[in-house]
């Protein structure tokens, strides 16, 4: 189970999108 | 369903799917995107907020009766009507499973691709190559279920059509120039014809599709 | 809702929120883990499973009466009862948004902090630091959530607790150890209670939790 995990689709980097994407929204709005 | 009031900045793809969807279902939304109503950043960060929406995140919907919800698909779900949802247990199932398609497929590859031509994130072009591949992949799935169908699941709009608009939307306007996406016709004849129902219409406008493919945006 | 197959690797911790669904709503479903059943990796790239998933992704869902479905969610959401899915509008919305919260908030630092613990991806110190922070602003939203309440949704399990207790799976097991979780009483509760219903021992089994924090394995 541990070797196939290893072919899962994780979006790892989603917290750091999260977080980037706030920040320019938050510029946006002032 | 009540009537109530979604909370979230401008422009947010993520919001869409809820007014789209309160669109069809006749419910009364108030939008509260901006001053003195919404200031994102310090609203969203307030003690009564976080009671009521402890990530923080927008959108968030607060019904007239009190009802609080966070999470997009909730919120859109919850302002849908019964077709929207789908009318029977397979099609309910089969609009979930586009929804999380969205979630999973088309959302990091999407976010990754035009992040840097927003100046929202720095350009890395190895990560770019490889949404791009991606989102063709995504593409060439879409485009052969489409191909004898006007709409994802049954024949009227649902869910998953408003789910999937919503979530392409970023690349369509962006990124998806008319030679690339050339090759997946029937995810182009869907696309316009959701974003031309009037109650897409109502909630993105004019949806102007990308001329040439925007890039990093230093 | 029909039987049918669930195809997937074994201990896939996607398949089990299908799996204890079914275990709740008594549909007879036959699990397609082993060859000659299923082999991931071969079967799931032939061109009849791609004809009816297109992804080539698991699970995968297809009933006797030829019903085909992928996305996790929505095969747990098929194969549940009308309890776990929501009994009211308000009830399903909420159960909605706290698969989504599984999705968003658990599983990328979850699986960014454990996969280097097994083996299966490169180590970063920051990556893991951050993930370590992630997880603990996830474990106190959830635990102020279950301040007051048993189950996430209402008095009973719902496809809520079925989906976020599978997506906690893993770093109960591997990484929160006594220490780390002590902070979380109630989500600890919470997860004792959930992983002992029947429902879930019949799928899980005995679930060991971590003794203490792995670390890479190289």
């Amino acid at each position: 189970g541990v070797d196939f995990l290893a072919h899962e689709r994780i979006w790892f980097d989603k917290p750091r999108y999260d977080e980037a994407e706030r920040r320019f929204y938050e510029r946006k709005n002032g | 369903m009540a009537a109530g009031t979604l909370y979230t900045y401008a422009e947010n793809w993520r919001a869409y799917k809820a007014q789209i969807a309160a669109q069809y279902s006749g419910v009364h939304l108030k939008v509260a995107s901006t001053p003195p109503a919404f200031t994102f950043g310090q609203t969203n960060r307030l003690p009564n907020f976080l009671n009521s929406f402890p990530l923080g995140k927008v959108p968030a919907f607060q019904g007239d009766d009190g009802f609080c919800l966070f999470e997009s698909n909730a919120i859109a779900h919850y302002l849908s009507t019964d077709a929207l949802r789908g009318s029977t247990p397979q099609a309910s199932a089969h609009i979930l499973q586009w929804v999380n398609f969205a979630d999973s497929e088309i959302i990091p590859p999407a976010s990754a691709w035009v992040f840097p031509t927003l100046g929202i994130m720095q350009f890395n072009k190895q990560a770019t190559e490889q949404a791009k591949e991606e989102v063709k992949r995504m593409l060439l799935v879409l485009n052969q279920h489409l191909n004898t169908r006007t709409f994802l699941v049954g024949e009227r709009v649902t869910l998953a059509d408003i789910t999937v608009v919503c979530s392409l939307l970023w690349i369509y306007k962006q990124v998806l120039e008319p030679a690339f996406r050339e090759p997946y016709p029937n995810v182009n004849r869907w696309f316009g014809t959701c974003i031309n129902q009037p109650q897409f219409k109502a909630v993105l406008g004019e949806v102007k599709l990308c001329e040439k493919m925007a890039q990093f945006d230093a």
